[in-house]
């Protein structure tokens, strides 16, 4: 048996330093060291073989929650690292939401301050996003942050009063608050600065803006917003009214030279957007189903993202890995050219049941079945392949550290290295 | 492999690699070369991975039981 000495690597762009873009060509050592096998008396080997590969679609991502639950940095980093080993390409950070607001504004740090839920320790600063941003770099992983309003948002409002809209109980504030005012100038003059600085310390090109689940109700409460919505001419009409907020939204952003994703709701609720927005489809069912809405949106010519029979934080008893690989992303009815505006889905990792400490086993290797689903060509679907592939990749994920939960009986080898 | 390639095909042909002696490499015409972070860098985490952090310059059955 002959002895290989080196991995030659030849790069046809050079931009080492650059961040990776949703059309950066990819390659990278993964395949190689998945090739390399060692004997039981510890030598290494390498069967001869001939790869070209890759991926189906460009946009394969992991989206994590750090808002319900705070995720430590250490935690943020390792998904990374894991991500990397299955390919996957785009970390959506969900930073805030309802529950917590960790992420530290230098220009309005009051939203920290009175947003998260402890402002020293449970907070990703302007250090740890330079880190995560840089550690996905040199991964060739990107950095989406979402920032999603105007519902979403009750831990905006402690930082910024008058933010957020006071539901009324008749004629009188109720004490509980709502989606973000639209009605208000200043409303929009904070989205101006607040955008102005998440521009700048983001620099993918894409931001994540939410627009999901507005909560029409407090809305509907308010006599201001009431008047508004007559003032405006939209009647009773609030889906206008979120349109109004997000069209407001969307130019603030695209005056910044961003492009933006957004959730499924803003395109059913026919909010006028850019040509190259790209459509996040997350809901299974309603308002149709999720093949039916991807039609929807790729015939109206957006771009569009699949996640949503990809919940990886909701669990089943069982291999529920193999309806998750077994969706296929283009299964709709549509010309070649509507399918091409699919340019792929993300896994997603709710936070109020997952925090650091079950967010590993919970994540891997189930989000491998994504990975493959968006990575290998359409035709790769053999179940029983892909278990046999996915237990032994189990395997080596345990052995590099990762405490991936096993996919039905059996034992790996690296156990042993473990205990 | 996992994710599956787009093409493969592999041979019961096999080569050692010798930990010792194994190092990742610049093709001379890459348009990146040494000093590139990104290739640097997962040079640097590729080989642990592969071989782990030991010292392979002791025989690899010195502390076999």
């Amino acid at each position: 048996v002959r002895e290989k000495s080196s991995l030659i690597v030849y790069v046809v762009t050079p931009d080492c330093e650059q961040l990776p873009t949703l059309e950066s060509v990819e390659n990278c050592l993964e395949t190689f060291s998945q090739l390399v096998w060692r004997a039981p008396q510890g030598t290494f080997f390498i069967n001869k073989t001939e790869i070209e590969d890759f991926p189906r679609f460009p946009h394969r991502g992991l989206l994590l929650d750090t808002s319900r639950h705070y995720l430590p940095l250490t935690s943020i980093l390792d998904t990374l690292d894991v991500m990397a080993y299955n390919k996957l390409n785009v970390f959506h950070w969900h930073i805030v939401d309802d529950s917590s607001f960790p992420y530290e504004s230098f220009t309005f740090p009051e939203l920290t301050r009175k947003g998260s839920y402890n402002p020293i320790t449970h907070i990703y600063t302007a250090q740890d996003v330079k880190e995560v941003i840089e550690y996905a770099r040199l991964r060739g992983i990107r950095v989406l942050a979402e920032f999603d309003t105007p519902g979403h948002t009750l831990s905006w409002g402690p930082g910024i009063p008058g933010l957020l809209t006071p539901c009324y109980a008749g004629s009188q504030p109720s004490g509980t608050f709502g989606p973000v005012n639209p009605i208000f100038n200043d409303t929009y003059e904070f989205m101006n600065t607040f955008f102005l600085e998440i521009s700048s310390v983001f620099p993918d090109f894409y931001l994540h803006l939410g627009g999901d689940e507005v909560d029409f109700t407090c809305w509907k409460s308010n006599p201001a917003v009431r008047a508004f919505m007559k003032k405006k001419g939209f009647g009773e009409d609030f889906k206008q009214l979120e349109s109004y907020y997000i069209q407001k939204l969307l130019d603030i952003v695209s005056a910044y030279g961003k492009g933006y994703v957004v959730w499924q709701e803003v395109f059913d609720n026919k909010v006028k957007i850019r040509p190259d927005t790209i459509v996040q489809v997350w809901r299974e069912e309603i308002p149709v189903s999720y093949l039916k809405e991807l039609k929807l949106i790729t015939k109206a010519g957006f771009r569009a993202l699949l996640s949503a029979p990809w919940y990886l934080n909701r669990i089943t008893y069982g291999p529920d890995w193999q309806e998750i690989y077994m969706v296929e992303p283009l299964a709709f009815e549509g010309t070649p050219k509507q399918k091409e505006l699919v340019i792929g889905g993300e896994a997603c990792m709710w936070g109020e049941y997952v925090d650091s400490t079950n967010l590993v086993p919970r994540l891997w290797p189930r989000g491998g079945a994504v990975a493959e689903r968006l990575w290998s060509n359409q035709f790769v679907t053999d179940l029983d392949f892909a278990s046999k592939r996915l237990t032994k990749f189990r395997c080596e994920l345990l052995r590099r550290g990762v405490q991936a939960q096993p996919l039905s009986v059996g034992f790996c080898e690296e156990e042993f290295e473990h205990t | 492999i996992w994710p599956w390639p787009q093409y493969i095909q592999t041979t019961s042909y096999h080569y050692t690699i010798s930990p010792d002696n194994f190092k990742f490499r610049y093709h001379d015409q890459s348009a990146a070369q040494a000093g590139c972070s990104v290739l640097d860098e997962a040079f640097r985490r590729y080989r642990v991975l592969l071989f782990g952090t030991r010292n392979w310059h002791h025989r690899p059955d010195e502390k076999k039981h």
